[in-house]
């Protein structure tokens, strides 16, 4: 934070509609980047901010070129992105985006919005810089899936310091209300409370890739790993996927259509990014199981065969993603076709070509063409224990 | 003996930045040479604060972490806007 207890003196914060909107982006883009970035910090905060379309708001919000009236001036192309002032009357809160910068909305060629502004919002709400390199608040640019970002826990603690958690209750709900110029938008989320996986063995519920990134879930968390961070995140899955069940039993990604399915009990969900598709969550019965099947313990889609292996109790089946269908001759013993990896998988999942089955807190490190296992190793180790 | 490859150009970009984002300020003794100790000071808290190696000097790598694209809030808590 700036010290001396720098922040506003209420939760209700206004921002102001955007009366120069950079060219780079549609102007429907440039306000979802904008609502988004507001809405990270709301959600792990009593925060809601309120959009003004006329008159002085806390955080105003301008694109603007090398001079610009505040003393700062920008640079020009690359260099300084963006700057904020701490909270404080007149241009305390201000936001300011250079627009000699090429913005995007979500593309890593570019500099996309929604990062830059959800850090500059950091300094109008009163954090400044963090030397953890894996923070928002980090000083310098880094391109960050917007679709999979989940706020750092340096971040969430430094917010939180200042204003407290989210006392609502453990769901995401965003409301359009109406004022007299019919543009408001409250956010409301609450601040996860994340229980510590290092002091005990961790027995994952499942793990998933999604775009290159890991999530690790256990009961109503999963922690987030990404190359662009040594120590994974944590957060709640419904912070993640709103529409999401409250734990998972198995989880995969499709590498052909990119989706993230998530099974619980005898329903699974698709999600594409972080919305779930039409006519979900479905019975397991339409992935084609029998019905006999009450839940999936792991899944993991095999990239050398093109198949997705599917375990439940002590047997597993093979579903062809092109097909669409179970493969016939299954289900079968695991203990037998999989030999090493014992006779029941709690998790699975594949990263740089291999394959790990995790069962209670250790997993197996598989050559499935070899059927061999290679390494035993703890669950824990991905999580930066 | 190791040639630099730090250009004057360089050197005067990198006085801009530590001013800009470290709070360095001008020396009003031209003659003085606390103004270089006050450089290299400067230097070496913005080395501290990106995790790179603390040699006080402007170096390719120091110089190359300057022209990453960032925020344009200093990094030091006490330069406050006002």
């Amino acid at each position: 934070t700036f010290g001396d207890g720098l922040k506003w003196s209420k939760n209700t914060v206004t921002y102001s509609r955007i009366v120069d909107y950079t060219p780079d982006l549609s102007q429907a883009e440039v306000d979802d980047s904008i609502r988004r970035a507001l809405e990270v910090w709301a959600k792990v905060t009593p925060l809601t901010f309120t959009k003004l379309t006329s008159g002085t708001a806390d955080i105003m919000i301008s694109f603007a070129r090398l001079s610009h009236g505040d003393n700062y001036p920008f640079d020009g192309p690359d260099g300084t992105l963006a700057h904020a002032f701490a909270p404080s009357p007149d241009i305390g809160g201000d936001a300011h985006f250079d627009d000699d910068e090429t913005f995007t909305f979500r593309s890593s060629t570019g500099y996309v919005l929604f990062l830059v502004a959800a850090h500059e919002f950091g300094h109008s709400l009163g954090l400044s810089h963090s030397e953890d390199r894996s923070a928002l608040m980090y000083p310098l640019y880094s391109y960050k899936d917007p679709d999979t970002f989940v706020l750092p826990q340096d971040d969430v603690r430094g917010i939180q310091s200042l204003y407290g958690s989210n006392p609502s209750g453990d769901t995401t709900t965003t409301t359009t209300g109406s004022s007299p110029s019919g543009d408001t938008t409250t956010t409301t989320t609450q601040a996860p409370t994340i229980p510590d996986v290092c002091s005990s063995p961790v027995e994952f519920d499942a793990v998933t890739t999604l775009k290159g990134e890991m999530f690790f879930f256990k009961d109503s968390y999963l922690w987030h790993s990404s190359s662009q961070s040594s120590t994974p995140q944590k957060s709640l899955i419904s912070s993640f996927w709103p529409n999401a069940p409250t734990s998972v039993d198995a989880a995969y990604e499709n590498p052909g259509t990119g989706n993230v399915l998530l099974f619980k009990g005898n329903q699974y969900w698709q999600f594409r990014g972080k919305t779930v598709l039409p006519d979900y969550p479905k019975r397991l019965s339409d992935f084609g199981f029998p019905s006999s099947v009450p839940k999936v313990d792991a899944a993991v889609h095999v990239s050398s065969i093109s198949r997705t292996l599917l375990f439940v109790n002590n047997k597993y089946w093979s579903y062809n993603e092109g097909w669409r269908r179970m493969d016939r001759g299954y289900p079968k013993f695991i203990h037998r076709h999989l030999p090493g990896i014992g006779h029941r998988v709690d998790a699975a999942f594949e990263n740089r070509g291999q394959l790990y089955f995790s069962s209670g807190s250790r997993q197996t490190e598989y050559h499935y063409q070899r059927r061999r296992a290679l390494h035993t190793l703890m669950n824990y180790l991905w999580l930066g224990c | 003996v190791p040639v630099s490859k730090v250009t004057v150009q360089d050197e005067g970009f990198a006085k801009g930045y530590l001013k800009r984002f470290f709070n360095l300020t001008e020396e009003k003794d031209p003659l003085s040479r606390k103004g270089a100790d006050r450089m290299s000071k400067k230097l070496s808290e913005m080395q501290k604060f990106f995790g790179l190696r603390i040699t006080g000097t402007l170096d390719d790598n120091t110089l190359e972490m300057m022209k990453k694209p960032r925020c344009g809030v200093a990094d030091e808590n006490i330069a406050r806007y006002s």
